[in-house]
Parts: structure tokens; sequence; C-alpha cells
């Protein structure tokens, strides 16, 4: 399963 | 990125900016919550893990020491700085903040996006993040005379998570399967606490008298 993307937000 | 949130980065920078101002500056944490600082602290450790290990942009990793740096050392100033510690006011601050981290961590064990330690920890941060600016809020309606820097610490502080509904509004509606409706609840939660502050700030602002939170 695909990795989950990064997350952006701080 | 957008405006939204960068406006929130940039407002929630100046609360941490105006915390140490007033730390640093005039050796005084009269009106400030240890207790908040140190969730703070517990919020961005927790939220922060993957620092060294998915590098998004130096924008990005930049903000997050800054951040870890400020939250830490703030609670440092508070306890240990030989001036500082001295107006730090503990008989009023209160609030049994380890409360509040209990439930958070129990509600990110269930209610989270992924069950792993990452996604369960990111998601404890979000909760707590939500609930930290309480003893905060306590401490206010406490202290009789709340200080401008005080206040306007406060007030950026809930004014950065405002702008961060917008940021994720214009994310829901810009980019497809933009979904992330923990946080989106943790940050509305968040922001309506808030209410009542960003209400007697606004009358003291418009009225130009001193701020004061009915007790």
């Amino acid at each position: 399963n695909p990795k989950p993307p990064p997350k952006d937000e701080l | 990125m957008n405006i939204f949130r960068f406006a929130g980065d940039m407002t929630h920078l100046a609360s941490v900016l105006v915390l140490l101002l007033k730390i640093h500056t005039i050796k005084s944490c009269a009106g400030i919550s240890l207790k908040t600082q140190e969730l703070y602290a517990l919020v961005f450790a927790t939220r922060y893990l993957d620092l060294f290990t998915d590098y998004i942009s130096l924008y990005n990793t930049l903000m997050k020491l800054i951040f870890l740096g400020s939250s830490f050392s703030i609670v440092w100033y508070i306890r240990y700085h030989k001036i500082v510690r001295r107006s730090y006011d503990k008989d009023q601050d209160t609030f049994r903040h380890y409360f509040l981290v209990l439930p958070c961590l129990l509600l990110a064990l269930l209610i989270n996006e992924k069950f792993t330690f990452r996604e369960v920890m990111w998601t404890f941060s979000l909760y707590l993040e939500a609930v930290a600016i309480l003893p905060q809020l306590v401490l206010l309606q406490r202290t009789r005379n709340i200080d401008n820097l005080t206040g306007q610490y406060v007030f950026l502080l809930g004014a950065y998570r405002a702008l961060y509904i917008l940021n994720w509004i214009y994310r829901y509606f810009t980019e497809p399967h933009y979904v992330h409706w923990i946080t989106w609840i943790s940050g509305l939660v968040q922001t309506l606490l808030y209410a009542d502050f960003f209400y007697y700030y606004f009358q003291s602002w418009k009225n130009n008298v001193k701020l004061e939170l009915p007790a």
C-alpha cells in the first residue's frame, strides 16, 4: 500500500 | 502553500516571538501559564517526530525547529531562569493539565487515520493542541489586569488556527482528495475555545479599555 503523503502542514 | 496557511504560520510565529520578547526583555512571565507552555512543548515534540525523516522544505524544517526551540526555551525560562521564575504565579496557574494529556492520548488511540506510532502521536498532538490553551484562559480569568503582551500573545495564538481553518477550506476546494476530518474538527474546537476571549479582546480594543475577562 502506498506510503501516506507526508504531513506538509506545521 | 497558500496565503491562508502562510499567514497562519506567520501569526503563530508572531505569537511565539511576542512571548519570547516579553519573557526575555522584561524578564517577566506574569499572567503566562506554564502549564499551557508545557502542553505546547509536548504538542510540538509529538507532532514533529518526522523532523529528521521526512524533508518537506527548508521552510517547513526551519519553522519546526523554531517552534520546538522556542516552546522548550519558554518552559525553561519560566521554570529555571532565576529572575523570570519569580514572576510565575504558580498559585493561580493551577489547571490540572495532566487531566488533558491522558484523554487526548486515549482518544488518539481510538480515533486516528492509521494505527501506527507516528500517526497516533501526530493525532495526539492535534487533540492536545486543541485544549492546550485552557490553562492559559483560566489563568487570564483569574489575573485581573492582563498586560498587553499577554493579551496579544493569546490573540495571535488563537488567530493562527482560525487562519488554518481558511487554509483547510481552500485546500479542500483546490486539492482533490484533501480530506482530514480529524485535523479539521480539532482545529475548529481549538478556535471555538478562543471565541469568548476574541469577543472581550475585540471589545477592549474597540472601547480602548484594558482587557479583562469576566471571572
